[in-house]
């Protein structure tokens, strides 16, 4: 069943903030909304570290530093 | 920059490395000599140094690995993560890990492992990731020539807030990165392409949309690996949709983001003598299909159709632009000329040969 694109891109948010930006966050929290916002504010931590739009949403720009090729080390926390 | 969390730091200055075994993309001493250098980055702005052993366990363990090696920190094939390394301390402290599923070289090919090599250094001495975009200690990949490179001042700064300054008589400097709203700030080079405006300062340069709010702000080599650093000038041929970037007595052709073959080639076959030895500014008018070149106080006229100097060139600038001394850039825009000066900047009607207006160089950012 073809993944809906969103869905890729959300998959690569989510595992590109737990690994740099320590997003705390359920693989299947039941408080959705939660989730949303948890993903949130480390998106806006992401982009203001790396110099971007801080929009808390993830833009054509976030999406495409975060395939950029780089350190596997956090870039906040340990 | 950033100092690791807890400010970890190795108790002694003379430290030991050993690479334990090497990456078949790379002759054998290669591999060494970019670990060497990698080192050299670090040893060169500290008292630290560093000494190659063989055997046994030395501080500074460098391994290439696959995926899953067994540090809870698997890799994920090639591109994505390049390399990590560890924080000072013992056993897998300071250690340094590379994915071997990349395409490591010596050159701007794949990744360049000295560059990554430099960085992951940088947390095994105990710095963490950096949020200036110019700085080593930046998280995302850039490639600089190894022969080009020079350890940023942030770089700089957050090694030897750990390790103190390096013991040289005298304290190596760094660049620091431009900002878009810094009002002394000056440009290399500026040229239009596609409507946006680039603006050309050392290794970085501003992709300016007029209807964006964000400046743009990128690295040179991120677009362009061989271009590296210092354009001179720059100017768009809207006709041909390409960007001819100059640097010393060479310039190349960009089509958008790609170097086309056989670039670069010497300014001289433009038909410049061969007391030119660079070019300091350079427009081309879309209407006339006209390019002036400018050279400390004079400009040349190339003809952009007959692909050749215009007779009764070079002529001095001040008499048909009213600009004295050496421009440092020129872009057209609608129906008038921008020079470029230090902070300054000229606007000048090319209808009634007048300048009318002086705005500051980087009055075009959103600040």
């Amino acid at each position: 069943v073809p993944v809906d694109p969103e869905d890729d891109t959300a998959r690569l948010v989510e595992s590109y903030l737990n690994h740099f930006y320590g997003l705390k966050t359920e693989a299947h929290s039941r408080f959705r909304g939660k989730k949303i916002e948890a993903v949130s504010e480390t998106l806006k931590e992401m982009q203001l570290f790396l110099g971007l739009e801080v929009t808390g949403k993830y833009d054509d720009e976030t999406t495409k530093m975060m395939k950029q090729p780089r350190c596997g080390m956090p870039d906040i926390g340990n | 920059y950033v100092l690791t969390e807890g400010h970890p730091k190795w108790s002694t200055n003379d430290l030991t490395y050993r690479i334990i075994n090497r990456t078949p993309d790379m002759r054998p001493a290669d591999v060494d000599e970019a670990i060497k250098q990698a080192f050299e980055v670090w040893s060169n702005v500290t008292p630290l140094t560093f000494r190659r052993i063989e055997d046994g366990e030395a501080d500074i363990m460098i391994s290439f690995q696959y995926r899953d090696h067994g540090d809870n920190s698997p890799f994920d094939g090639p591109n994505g993560i390049l390399a990590h390394a560890f924080q000072p301390g013992l056993r897998i402290g300071g250690d340094v890990h590379f994915d071997e599923e990349e395409t490591w070289t010596k050159d701007s090919r794949g990744y360049s492992l000295f560059n990554v090599a430099a960085h992951e250094l940088g947390h095994s001495l105990g710095l963490s990731h950096s949020t200036d975009p110019g700085a080593l200690m930046f998280p995302t990949y850039t490639y600089v020539d190894p022969k080009e490179f020079h350890l940023h001042q942030d770089d700089i700064n957050g090694i030897q807030a750990i390790y103190g300054p390096s013991l040289k008589p005298v304290q190596p400097t760094g660049h620091s990165t431009p900002e878009a709203c810094n009002p002394n700030l000056s440009f290399d080079a500026v040229a239009t392409l596609r409507g946006e405006m680039l603006f050309f300062k050392d290794r970085f340069f501003w992709r300016k949309h007029p209807q964006r709010m964000d400046n743009g702000f990128n690295i040179i080599s991120d677009f362009w690996p061989t271009l590296s650093s210092g354009i001179q000038a720059a100017y768009e041929n809207v006709e041909k949709d390409q960007v001819v970037v100059f640097k010393e007595s060479k310039y190349w052709v960009l089509n958008g983001f790609d170097i086309a073959y056989g670039y670069p080639k010497r300014i001289h076959q433009l038909g410049f003598p061969r007391t030119v030895k660079r070019i300091n500014a350079v427009f081309s008018d879309e209407n006339t299909r006209k390019t002036y070149f400018f050279v400390n106080d004079k400009y040349w006229r190339y003809d952009e159709n007959t692909q050749s100097m215009d007779k009764g060139y070079p002529r001095k600038i001040i008499k048909d632009f009213g600009i004295t001394g050496k421009v440092d850039a020129v872009f057209q825009h609608e129906d008038y000329i921008y020079f470029f000066r230090g902070t300054n900047q000229y606007q000048f009607d090319p209808k009634t040969k007048r300048v009318v207006r002086i705005l500051r160089s980087n009055s075009w950012f959103t600040c």
